[in-house]
């Protein structure tokens, strides 16, 4: 799965 | 998780942890501005709407809880405990903060989500989100402005505002790590963007907090 720079981070 | 998301996390928290503890000890919100954490209650209660929705890790939901309630702590700790919230002085405090700031982000917000994702792609947790992301680019201004007013720098509350802005600037060093070790990565520009932004608000803080350090006098702002 693509993740994509900010929404899993706080 | 890398090393540079972790460092920049825990110096979020342990910036939280100064102000809380400054408050308490101090017994005073002199040079405090509560304007900036309300930007930032707003900014953590609009982003981290996605608890509800999509499950990350263990650790990314802890921290979304803490930030919230220590924000939400701070903000409650200035505005309605004695002898605290005597102390407080609004007038010094005085960021029209719904005019500049959530105003222009919401428009901004409403008008990039769209651009992206058209009316058909329209979502409003992901609206809510950029307007977080670009609400928290500035949301540090209301405290600046009332560091330039008293401008003495109270040493606790200057070690505050560093972490705060040590945590920014490492967040930039996790995703230039991000883009090239991790795998299935994408770019977020208004993310990269507003986190420069961001952090470029700090360096002039930053001069004078080193500056101040190195001589080991008071932290004063020039006029």
């Amino acid at each position: 799965a693509k993740v994509t720079a900010g929404k899993d981070e706080l | 998780m890398n090393i540079f998301r972790l460092a920049g996390d825990m110096s979020h928290v342990f910036s939280i942890l100064v102000l809380l503890l400054r408050l308490r000890v101090a017994k005073n919100a002199q040079g405090i501005s509560v304007r900036t954490h309300e930007l930032f209650l707003i900014v953590f209660l609009t982003r981290y709407l996605d608890l509800f929705t999509t499950f990350y890790s263990l650790y990314n939901s802890i921290m979304k809880i803490l930030y919230i309630v220590s924000t939400a702590s701070i903000i409650y700790t200035i505005k309605f405990q004695e002898p605290i919230k005597s102390t407080y002085d609004k007038s010094q405090d005085s960021f029209l903060y719904w005019q500049f700031a959530v105003a222009p982000c919401a428009v901004l917000a409403s008008v990039t989500h769209l651009i992206g994702s058209g009316i058909s792609g329209f979502s409003f947790i992901e609206l809510l989100w950029t307007f977080s992301i670009y609400l928290e680019s500035i949301a540090i201004l209301p405290q600046l402005i009332v560091l330039q007013r008293y401008r003495e720098v109270e040493n606790l509350t200057g070690n505050y505002i560093f972490f705060m802005g040590a945590y920014r600037f490492l967040y930039i060093l996790n995703w230039i790590y991000r883009a090239n070790f991790e795998a299935h990565y994408q770019h977020h520009w208004v993310v990269y963007i507003c986190g420069v932004l961001q952090t470029l608000l700090y360096v002039d803080f930053f001069y004078y907090y080193f500056k101040s350090k190195k001589s080991g006098g008071r932290f004063t702002l020039p006029t």
